[in-house]
C-alpha cells in the first residue's frame, strides 16, 4: 500500500540494499540530494512484472543468484557463438563482466539476501553475446532485432571508439534492425533503444560522432555523479535525453551491481551503468501502460526528467517550456512521475517527418571564421502527411569536407532561439573526410513549433598550423524535423503536475484529437462497470478512489495521492497547500507536511519555521512544545531563554526571588545563611556566598578545604575556591606549580610534585630508592656521564 | 593521420527472395554454410564460408563471389570487422 512523505521507508534484506543511495535517497539515512523516486515507483505497485529487457554486451552470467531468477532464455542468444546459452567467456582478466554487471542493474532479484536490487526487479532480464568476438554490422543486427515480439527494451552501453577522433554508427543492416523495432517491435508498438552516451573523458570526444545515441530511434542516457556534478568520462551533446546516476570521482559513492562469478561489485561503472538503470525505469513505466509507443516512452521522459541539482552552466529553456541542456538532457529521470503519467497517458499522434531542403550552394569554410547559413522552414506546412508543428526530434544533415574534421563546431538554432551545440572541436581528430551526409541530431527544441528561420553556424578553429590553400567547404545540409501536425499532449496527460518543476508545456489544451470507441482492457483501477480507454482517467467508474485533475478530469487511484484525503468512500479531496497528508481541507487539519514545511503539534499547521515556545523534533518534521517555563528551547526541558519573571538555571527556568531567596515551588524562601543567591535550600544550593564565605563546588566554606585554593580573582563578584591541579594534593594557587604537598608517592620540588622515585641528593632516604642512592655515591657513579641519568637530576660531579 | 584499414571477416551478409529454403540451397551451391536469418529482419540472411580467410585486409574474391549474379540474390555483403568498445 502506498504510504505518502517517505515516512515508510522500503527495506530489503539485500547485503547491498543500504548502500543504494541512488534509490532510497529521499529516507534521509544518506546525504544525497536527490534520487530517482525508484522506490515511489515501487510503492504504487510496479516492480517490472511482465515486462522483458535485454542487455547487449559480452554475455550475462545467468547462474548468478540475483539474475537467476529472473533469467529469460527468450531474451538471450549467443551471437559471437551462434547458440543459445549467453554464458560470457570466463579468462583471468574477467574482461567479459560487462553485460552481467548491467543486467544487475536492471533485474537484480530483491530479498534474496545475496548483493543487490535491481531497479525492475520482477522483470524477465536477457543477455545478447555479441561483443566478446568480431563486430560486425550483421552482429549488431542479430542483436538488434532478437525476437522483437518478445523483447519490450533493449539496452545497450557501447559504440563505436570514444577516442574523439571516430565517427562512426550504425551501418545499413542495424539502422534496419533500429526500423524493423521501431516499425513492428512490440506488436507494432517500437522497441525500446536504450543507449549509453559515450563515455570520452580522456579523449574529449562528444557524442555526435556516434551515430547509434545520435538515433532518433535510441534513448540516450547520460550519467552524474551523486554530487549532481559531470563526471570526468561524459560527453556532452545535444542528442542526450535524460540522466540517472553513474560513478564519479573517488568521493562520490558508487553504484552497485552484480558481478561476474558470482559476485557483487561497487567498481567504476562510467557511463555504463547508466543505461541499464534507464531501462529498469522505463520497464517500471511499461508495467504501468503496457500500451505505450516507442515515443510515448519519450516524450515521457521528456515532461518528467528534472534539471534537479544537476550541476551544469548551460541550462536553459526552451520555447516550450523545458529545462534541458548538453551534459543532461531533460535531467535526471524520475521513476515516480513517470509511471503516473505512464498510468493515464494518451497516445501521442502520428509522428510526421519533414524534410526541408536547403539551397545546395557550396559555401567556404575559412579558418577562424564562420559560416552562417539561414533556412526558413515551413514544416512541410503544404503536405498534410508530412506537416510538422510541433517539435520532437530535430536532425540536420550535412556534408563537409575539411583539411581537418577535429577543428569544426557546429551550432543550430531553432526559430524560437533555442540554440543547441551539433559539434564540438575535437583535438584528437586529423581525419580528412569531413562529414559525408552525416545525421546530427538535438532533442533541445522539443515540443517548441517547427516553422520559421532555422540558423545552421559552422564555426573553424584551426588548432594547429594548417593549409590554407584547401579551406573547408559546407556542401549541403537538410533539416529533417520529427514531430507532430496536432497537439501531441491530450488534456488527460496534464496531471498530475504537482510535484513538477516546470509549467505545462501546452499551448493549446482544447486542441485534442477524438477518442474512439474503445475495445482494450481497462486500468486495473477501473471497476467492473467499465472504461473508455486504457488509462486510469478512462474509467467509467473506480474500483477504490478518485480525485479529480486540474480540468475536471477523474483519475482512478488505489490511495488517495500525497496531498489529498478521503472525503467519504470513494472521493479524494485536496489537502490545505501545504500539507502533504491531512483529514480535512482547512489548514489546520494537517497530519504532515509538504518538503520546507514543519507541523506544529499543537495546531495542526505546516509553518516554514517553529515559533517561540516551540522547537524542531529530531527528524526535523514537526514543531513540539518547549517546557512551559522556556520562551525558546532545544528541547523539551532544555531552555535557551525563559518566560518573563524566570530566570535560566543552567538550562532550566525558575521564578525570579528577591537577592537570598529562593522559590521552593510555591513561595519564595530564604536560602541558606551562607549563601547570597541559591536555587533552592541548604548550603550545597548556592549561586553565590554571603560576605566571609568562599563558593566551592556549589557550598559557601569559610576558608578553602583540601585540595582547594583560594581564587582571589573576582567571579560574578565574589572570590571561590577553586580545585587544585591533579598533580597536587595541596597548592597555593592554580597550575602544576604551585603545590605545596603532594599525593603519595610523589615529592615536592620547588612547587612541583614529581614521582617519589627521584633521589634527593643522592642521600635522602626516598620512599623506594634510598639504597641505590647510596650506591651510587658511594661508587662515584655520578662522574660517569652514562650512569648520571639513573641518578636523575639531583647528582653532582664530584659525586 | 592513422590508417585505418577495412577487415574483411569470412561471413556474409545476404539478401535473398524465396524463403529459407532457397537461401539453403543458394548458399550450398556457392560452399556457403546458411547460419540462418539475422534477427528479425526478413529475406536476410547470415552465410558462412569456412574456405575463406577468417579475417583479411582485402575483400574475397573466388568463385564463391559468383552468388551475386543468382537471380534471387539482390543483396550481398562481405562482413567488415568495427570497432566497438564497452562503455
Amino acid at each position: 500500500d502506498y504510504k505518502p512523505g517517505g515516512t515508510q521507508s522500503t527495506y530489503f534484506n539485500d547485503p547491498k540494499w543500504p548502500s543504494m543511495w541512488y534509490m532510497h535517497c529521499s529516507d534521509n539515512t544518506h546525504h544525497c540530494q536527490s534520487d530517482m523516486n525508484i522506490v515511489g515507483a515501487w510503492k504504487r505497485g510496479y516492480t517490472g512484472k511482465n515486462v522483458v529487457i535485454t542487455i547487449l554486451d559480452d554475455g550475462i552470467e545467468r547462474t548468478h543468484p540475483d539474475l537467476m531468477q529472473n533469467y529469460d532464455s527468450n531474451a538471450s542468444y549467443d551471437v559471437n557463438s551462434n547458440d543459445i546459452d549467453p554464458m560470457p567467456r570466463y579468462d583471468a582478466s574477467n574482461e567479459n563482466k560487462h553485460g552481467t554487471r548491467c543486467a544487475g542493474e536492471v533485474a537484480a532479484i530483491a530479498n534474496n539476501s545475496h548483493c543487490t536490487v535491481g531497479i525492475a526487479f520482477n522483470a524477465k532480464i536477457g543477455g545478447v553475446r555479441m561483443l566478446d568476438g568480431d563486430v560486425t554490422d550483421m552482429v549488431e543486427a542479430k542483436s538488434l532485432s532478437l525476437n522483437p515480439q518478445h523483447i519490450h527494451i533493449y539496452s545497450a552501453s557501447w559504440g563505436p571508439d570514444d577516442d574523439g577522433k571516430t565517427v562512426d554508427g550504425p551501418a545499413s543492416l542495424a539502422r534496419q534492425a533500429f526500423e524493423n523495432g521501431i516499425r513492428t517491435g512490440r506488436n507494432k508498438l517500437g522497441s525500446i533503444f536504450v543507449w549509453a552516451s559515450g563515455n570520452g573523458g580522456r579523449s574529449k570526444d562528444h557524442c555526435s560522432c556516434d551515430g547509434y545515441t545520435n538515433s532518433i530511434y535510441t534513448i540516450s542516457i547520460s550519467s552524474t555523479a551523486e554530487s549532481g556534478k559531470k563526471p570526468w568520462y561524459l560527453e556532452e551533446c545535444a542528442s542526450t535525453l535524460a540522466t540517472t546516476y553513474s560513478s564519479g570521482e573517488s568521493y562520490d559513492k558508487k553504484i552497485i551491481t552484480t558481478d561476474l562469478r558470482q559476485r557483487c561489485t561497487d567498481s567504476h561503472t562510467g557511463t555504463s551503468a547508466s543505461a541499464p538503470m534507464a531501462a529498469g525505469i522505463i520497464a517500471l513505466a511499461l508495467e504501468a501502460n503496457p500500451f505505450l509507443t516507442w515515443r510515448d516512452v519519450q516524450h515521457i521522459i521528456v515532461r518528467t526528467s528534472r534539471a534537479g541539482h544537476l550541476n551544469s552552466n548551460d541550462w536553459k529553456t526552451n520555447a516550450a517550456g523545458y529545462k534541458v541542456s548538453h551534459l543532461y538532457g531533460f535531467g535526471l529521470m524520475d521513476a515516480e512521475a513517470m509511471v503516473m503519467e505512464a498510468e493515464k497517458w494518451t497516445t501521442v499522434p502520428q509522428q510526421h517527418v519533414c524534410v526541408e531542403s536547403t539551397d545546395h550552394q557550396a559555401k567556404t569554410i575559412r579558418p577562424d571564421s564562420q559560416v552562417h547559413s539561414v533556412y526558413k522552414a515551413t514544416g512541410c506546412s503544404d503536405n498534410s502527411n508530412h506537416h510538422v508543428i510541433y517539435l520532437e526530434h530535430v536532425v540536420v544533415r550535412i556534408t563537409i569536407t575539411h583539411p581537418r574534421r577535429g577543428d569544426l563546431a557546429i551550432f543550430l538554432t531553432s526559430p524560437s532561439g533555442t540554440k543547441s551545440q551539433l559539434l564540438a572541436n575535437r583535438l584528437f581528430d586529423h581525419s580528412t573526410e569531413g562529414f559525408k551526409n552525416w545525421e546530427f541530431m538535438t532533442t533541445h527544441c522539443w515540443g517548441e513549433k517547427a516553422a520559421g528561420d532555422w540558423k545552421l553556424e559552422i564555426h573553424d578553429t584551426p588548432s594547429q598550423l594548417r593549409s590554407f590553400k584547401s579551406p573547408g567547404k559546407l556542401k549541403e545540409w537538410s533539416l529533417v524535423l520529427y514531430g507532430t501536425s496536432i497537439q501531441p499532449y491530450s488534456p488527460r496527460n496534464d496531471f498530475p503536475k504537482v510535484e513538477r518543476v516546470r509549467s505545462s508545456p501546452v499551448e493549446d489544451p482544447t486542441e485534442d484529437y477524438g477518442t474512439d470507441d474503445y475495445a482494450g482492457p481497462c486500468n486495473a483501477e477501473c471497476s467492473k462497470v467499465g472504461c473508455d480507454g486504457p488509462g486510469p482517467d478512462h474509467c467509467t467508474d473506480c474500483l477504490h478512489y478518485y480525485y479529480k485533475s486540474k480540468n475536471n478530469t477523474r483519475i482512478c487511484v488505489p490511495n488517495c495521492p500525497p496531498g489529498h484525503y478521503n472525503v467519504d468512500k470513494k472521493r479524494c479531496k485536496k489537502c490545505s497547500p501545504n500539507c502533504e497528508t491531512c483529514v480535512g481541507s482547512h489548514s489546520d487539519q494537517c497530519l504532515s507536511c509538504k518538503s520546507g514545511f514543519y507541523l506544529n503539534e499543537e495546531s495542526n499547521v505546516c509553518i516554514t519555521s517553529c515559533p517561540d515556545g516551540f522547537y524542531l523534533d529530531k527528524n526535523k518534521i514537526v514543531c513540539r512544545k518547549c517546557s512551559e517555563n522556556c520562551k525558546t528551547c532545544t528541547e523539551s526541558q532544555s531552555c535557551t531563554e525563559c518566560r518573563h519573571g524566570l530566570s535560566l538555571y543552567g538550562s532550566r527556568c525558575a521564578v525570579r526571588c528577591e537577592e537570598g531567596k529562593y522559590h521552593n515551588g510555591r513561595e519564595c524562601e530564604p536560602c541558606h545563611r551562607s549563601c547570597a543567591t541559591c536555587a533552592g535550600s541548604g548550603a550545597d544550593a548556592c549561586i553565590n556566598c554571603t560576605e566571609g564565605y568562599f563558593l566551592e563546588d556549589g557550598r559557601c566554606v569559610q576558608s578553602c578545604s583540601g585540595g582547594y585554593y583560594l581564587d582571589h580573582s573576582l567571579e560574578n563578584g565574589y572570590k571561590t575556591c577553586k580545585r587544585c591541579d591533579a598533580s597536587c594534593l595541596e597548592c597555593s594557587g592554580q597550575g602544576d606549580k604551585n603545590c605545596t604537598s603532594c599525593p603519595n608517592g610523589y615529592i615536592l620540588d620547588t612547587g612541583v610534585c614529581v614521582i617519589g622515585t627521584v633521589c634527593k641528593d643522592a642521600t635522602e632516604e626516598s620512599w623506594a630508592e634510598g639504597g641505590f642512592c647510596m650506591l651510587v655515591k658511594k661508587n662515584n657513579l655520578c662522574q660517569r656521564k652514562v650512569l648520571q641519568q639513573l641518578c636523575c637530576r639531583t647528582c653532582t660531579h664530584k659525586g | 593521420p592513422a590508417c585505418r584499414t577495412r577487415m574483411y571477416t569470412n561471413h556474409w551478409a545476404v539478401r535473398i527472395t524465396g524463403g529459407h529454403q532457397e537461401a539453403s540451397r543458394i548458399a550450398s551451391k556457392y560452399g556457403y554454410v546458411n547460419i540462418g536469418q539475422i534477427g528479425a529482419l526478413k529475406d536476410y540472411y547470415h552465410f558462412y564460408h569456412s574456405k575463406t580467410i577468417k579475417r583479411s585486409v582485402l575483400s574475397s574474391r573466388g568463385t564463391h563471389s559468383f552468388i551475386s549474379m543468382e537471380p534471387k540474390v539482390e543483396w550481398i555483403q562481405q562482413q567488415v570487422v568495427k570497432r566497438r568498445i564497452k562503455r
